[in-house]
């Protein structure tokens, strides 16, 4: 369902460019549970972005659910954004004046789903994640622990076939985390297909394959022994 | 030098009150070097806000170098922390118009040294966090762990008596994670007294005390075995 043909990412820094993927030739199927990993720097954002439709490659073609994305006008490629993906980012990105709960509806207001469905299923996956109780904070009444979940929730809302989730625990203590990963599991089990970008071993061998990256290049592509 | 006691911070939500600390005692001496840790929410971000002078508990006194830091105006309560303390917040909280440089300056501008002894330790501090190369990258041409890094070469620029970091290590890969490890181990060794917040057991390893919060009260408080 993702297929990435020898992806290419520059960015002009005055005289010099950085090249942030240099050649990635990816494919993945639907349900499939990759972790992607590697070193500080070395492009797992860059290629998260690429994959999620937020960001166009310098070079290369990417084939999403059989359409060539590049060839995909910016309102269409939103279309099929909102419709397949949900993307929980490293940095969060929540909207600073809407609360939790109108944060996590926003993917379903684009979708056009009405008001009161809008609040149940927000509710649901605010619930989910364990953040019933502060639903009207906005994220600045918010620890960073559970700004990470309304990412997380926000991204799963809209029931997406494609999960990608940046660093999805990297806010939280061992408990939440195993709560959040508990919930990618049964995502997993439900059919949807889950990638995700984590720097701890503890996390990824939760996945079934691992992807390596350093400096923009894929350097390992395998699967787990025992899943 | 730090002497918290009966510490509350109190949020009002509308008619209900959270008690994001609820009668925090806790003594640090200078050169400790301190783990804190805890469940998503439990009070530890509000915890080292209070300790790093960025917030006023409702209630309780705060007694940092022997100064009572309740009774300091605005004004000599920012010399106090731009003097001792060095901050690594755990969403960065980086000047996203200013590079790389010019964030890692910031600090020194406050303390008046001139522009090039400003110039040579920011660079320095960036050498030590391995970003020599990316000085002029704003936040936003950064990867996460990029942004991380550049937080941690802030607060140390300023040779602060007190650093404070909360998840430093959140965004980073084991390696990098490693090497600014290293360096708190290095201040550490050199007199500095070091507070971290972390969920990872093999960071949380390497202090030499750890104190536990939940539900922002503290439950446990043991100097680690071997160390
Ligand atoms: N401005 C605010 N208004 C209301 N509630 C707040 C505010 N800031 C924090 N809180 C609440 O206070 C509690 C403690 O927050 P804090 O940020 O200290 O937690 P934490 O231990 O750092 O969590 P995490 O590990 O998720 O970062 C949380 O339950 C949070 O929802
Ligand atoms: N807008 C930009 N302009 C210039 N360079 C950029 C830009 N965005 C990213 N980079 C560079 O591209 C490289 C890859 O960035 P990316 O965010 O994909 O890394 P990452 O693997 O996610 O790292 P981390 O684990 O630290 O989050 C980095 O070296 C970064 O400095
Ligand atoms: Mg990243
Ligand atoms: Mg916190």
């Amino acid at each position: 369902v993702i297929d990435l043909q020898t992806i290419h990412k520059n960015y002009r820094m005055g005289s010099e460019t950085i090249r942030a993927l240099n050649g990635v030739d990816c494919r993945i199927d639907a349900n499939e549970y990759v972790a992607i990993m590697g070193p500080s720097g070395s492009g797992k954002s860059t290629l998260m972005n690429i994959i999620g439709c937020l960001d166009r490659p310098s070079a290369g073609e990417y084939w999403l659910d059989g359409q060539n994305v590049s060839k995909l006008n910016d309102k269409a490629l939103a279309r099929v954004r909102n419709r397949m993906i949900g993307f929980v980012f490293q940095t969060f990105n929540l909207l600073s004046k809407s609360n939790a709960l109108q944060n996590v509806e926003t993917p379903l207001l684009y979708g056009g789903v009405g008001r009161r469905e809008r609040r149940n299923r927000a509710r649901q996956a605010l619930e989910r994640v364990g953040l019933d109780d502060r639903t009207f904070h906005k994220p600045s009444e918010l620890s960073g622990g559970q700004r990470q979940r309304v990412a997380v929730a926000r991204a799963l809302v809209n029931d997406p076939a494609i999960l990608l989730a940046d660093e999805p625990t990297g806010n939280l203590d061992s408990r939440t985390g195993e709560d959040i990963m508990a919930l990618f599991e049964e995502l997993y089990s439900a059919g949807q297909t889950i990638i995700l970008v984590t720097h701890e071993p503890g996390i990824a061998v939760r996945a079934k394959r691992h992807i390596h990256l350093r400096d923009g290049e894929v350097t390992e592509d395998y699967l787990l022994e025992n899943s």
